[in-house]
């Protein structure tokens, strides 16, 4: 079986779910400790009053990200992946299935800490997130291009930082645009909630 | 073919080659931007004196971490593996026959950024050097088992930055300890130089 017409299928017949159901879906990537969760936190901040969110988090083992996101009263399935490096339409599809999909607007899923193999497998999602810390140092975009051009917006974090760790943030969304030019880049200090509000535009919500 | 055969035996023809020729051979594993060239280039600066060394610098793309190293005037073979996550012990065994063997003590590789998938593909080496960085969060070691007890030494670095992440180095090596009680864990700022003396002497080197 051609692995990535399988793989493709998948994620179109999750989009058609997600569209009968009124649903739109972000793909939230990046590598370990970018600060995907806390990028989440700060969404469901924002946007809560406003929509009805469910979150899929997607994690090698343990339920901490899990848990981080249900004190905020959303629906989250947390899916273990017991080693899995990525996750993909059909582990998502099985997530979907535990949601009543007709009493959410927006799902959330939070994929596995890691810049390569999760570009390869789209899930079904109408925006793909990706989380760049400045913390990786100045390179990772130019070092990453699959994930970089597979993503439609790329959130530069922990701009905080950026002096401490001697990165050039304007070199940097250079580096990412270059990569992508059709991407938006934002710059967030997500802790602080920070750039959260540009990030909700950029994801047209 | 039973995948976790052939990528054992592969290792073990690799750790006996290299123990004909005399060469001592370190796995430098970590996320994307834990500082692994930087700790690489900092272990150069002590060694360099009283041993012979080449590096097997392993990237999915571009040539930025060999030419950091090539500068300290040691051997470096680049391996550019154009998307696989990983370093194999094929991958590794071509890399070794670009070098000569008889004229080297040590041999340093850098696996490509990625917490997951290189825990599964031992390369063939002495020991496995895993480089964790404070800036990834205070979670990365309970969340990534498998590879914390994949390795032999854990090095956290950043520690520079610990206070603005607010992580607790002390719980970070509690948790690392934890996960796998025979590895030897030191704290380091790699790139001023600090704590690799310690890394030095954690590797038997
Ligand atoms: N200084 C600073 N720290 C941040 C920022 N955003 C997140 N962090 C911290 O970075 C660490 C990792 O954040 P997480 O949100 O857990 O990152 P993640 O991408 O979800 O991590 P994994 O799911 O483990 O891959 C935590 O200690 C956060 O508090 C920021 O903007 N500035
Ligand atoms: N503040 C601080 N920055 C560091 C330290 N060690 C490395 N860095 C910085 O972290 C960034 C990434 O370091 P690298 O050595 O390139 O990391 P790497 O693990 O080799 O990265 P990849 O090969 O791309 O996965 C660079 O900007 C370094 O200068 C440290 O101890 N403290
Ligand atoms: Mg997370
Ligand atoms: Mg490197
Ligand atoms: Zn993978
Ligand atoms: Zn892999």
């Amino acid at each position: 079986v051609d692995l990535s017409k399988r793989t493709s299928e998948l994620a179109d017949r999750n989009l058609e779910l997600l569209d009968e159901h009124g649903v739109r879906a972000i793909d939230v990537l990046g590598s370990v400790g970018s600060g995907k969760t806390t990028l989440i936190n700060g969404l469901i901040d924002q946007l809560k009053p406003r929509m009805s969110i469910a979150v899929i988090a997607g994690d090698i083992t343990t339920r901490i990200d899990a848990e981080r996101i249900e004190v905020q009263g959303v629906p989250v399935v947390q899916i273990q992946t017991g080693g899995a490096c990525h996750l993909d339409g059909e582990i998502v599809r099985r997530g979907m299935q535990r949601l009543d999909l007709d009493a959410i607007d927006l799902l959330i899923v939070e994929n596995v800490g890691n810049l390569i193999c999760p570009a390869a497998f789209p899930i079904g999602a109408h925006k793909r997130l990706l989380v760049l810390s400045v913390t990786e140092g100045p390179y990772m975009a130019v070092k990453h291009p699959i994930m970089v051009r597979q993503a439609d917006v790329a959130v530069i974090n922990k701009i905080d930082l950026a002096e401490a760790m001697r990165v050039d943030v304007d070199r940097l969304m250079a580096d990412v645009r270059q990569v992508n030019p059709e991407i938006e880049v934002v710059t967030t200090v997500a802790r602080d909630g920070e750039g959260i509000a540009d990030v909700v535009a950029a994801l047209g919500l």
